[in-house]
């Protein structure tokens, strides 16, 4: 699935 | 990645590195909480289970095991260290931190983005991230006197958290379908806890005097 905005911060 | 987030995470880094050097060149983990440090642990383990499944850049991997490999390390430095553990003020640090895991988990399991494995771990991470740095907070007021690499730590840590919030209002209007209120309302909870002791430190910086705070 994609990643969502949320999830590519740390 | 914008200037706030990249900002936000140096600072958040630059903090990790601050402790490690008081904790490495003094021997002594006194002023730092036990508990804040083990709350970071679960954080980070809970949140980055997608490190194997999901990749996002190697400076997202990168900057991921280094949190959990910097904050594992320090709690093993506080319990185990044949001479670290001995400055542990382990009377102050009291605070009851399992209920703060388990009363993030809960609302975790009803507050989600989606009811899966994954998404209520990483609710739970964000919820617990919020709260965790209470003890730290707690022991530094009950023990009054903050040496200045302990009140640089929490410094950068708050500033971590401003700038991740401008990081939000920043995407928020360059992005697209950019909602994300779970880890806002987290975040500017976890940013409110720390104004106090920035008042504090800010205080005492420009009377150029060591940092107090009140009972």
């Amino acid at each position: 699935g994609q990643t969502s905005p949320v999830k590519d911060e740390l | 990645m914008n200037i706030f987030r990249f900002a936000g995470d140096m600072t958040h880094l630059i903090s990790i590195l601050v402790l490690l050097l008081k904790v490495y060149a003094t021997k002594s983990c006194s002023g730092i909480s036990l508990k804040t440090q083990e709350l970071y642990g679960i954080v980070f383990l809970a949140r980055y289970l997608d490190l194997f499944t999901d990749f996002i850049s190697v400076y997202n991997t990168v900057m991921k095991l280094v949190f959990i490999g910097s904050s594992l390390a320090i709690v093993w430095c506080m319990r185990f260290h044949r001479v670290v553990k001995r400055s542990y003020d382990r009377d102050v640090d009291t605070f009851r931190h399992y209920f703060l895991v388990g009363g993030c988990f809960l609302l975790a399991l009803f507050v989600h983005e989606k009811f899966s494995f994954r998404e209520v771990f990483w609710a739970f991470s964000i919820y617990l991230e919020a709260v965790a740095i209470l003890p730290q907070l707690i022991l530094l007021q009950r023990s009054g006197n903050v040496d200045n690499l302990t009140g640089q730590y929490v410094l950068f840590l708050g500033a971590y958290r401003g700038f991740y919030i401008l990081n939000w209002i920043y995407r928020y209007f360059t992005e697209d379908q950019f909602s994300r209120w779970i880890s806002c309302v987290s975040g500017l909870v976890q940013t409110a806890l720390y104004a106090d002791f920035f008042y504090y430190y800010f205080i005492s910086w420009k009377n150029n005097a060591k940092l107090k705070l009140p009972a």
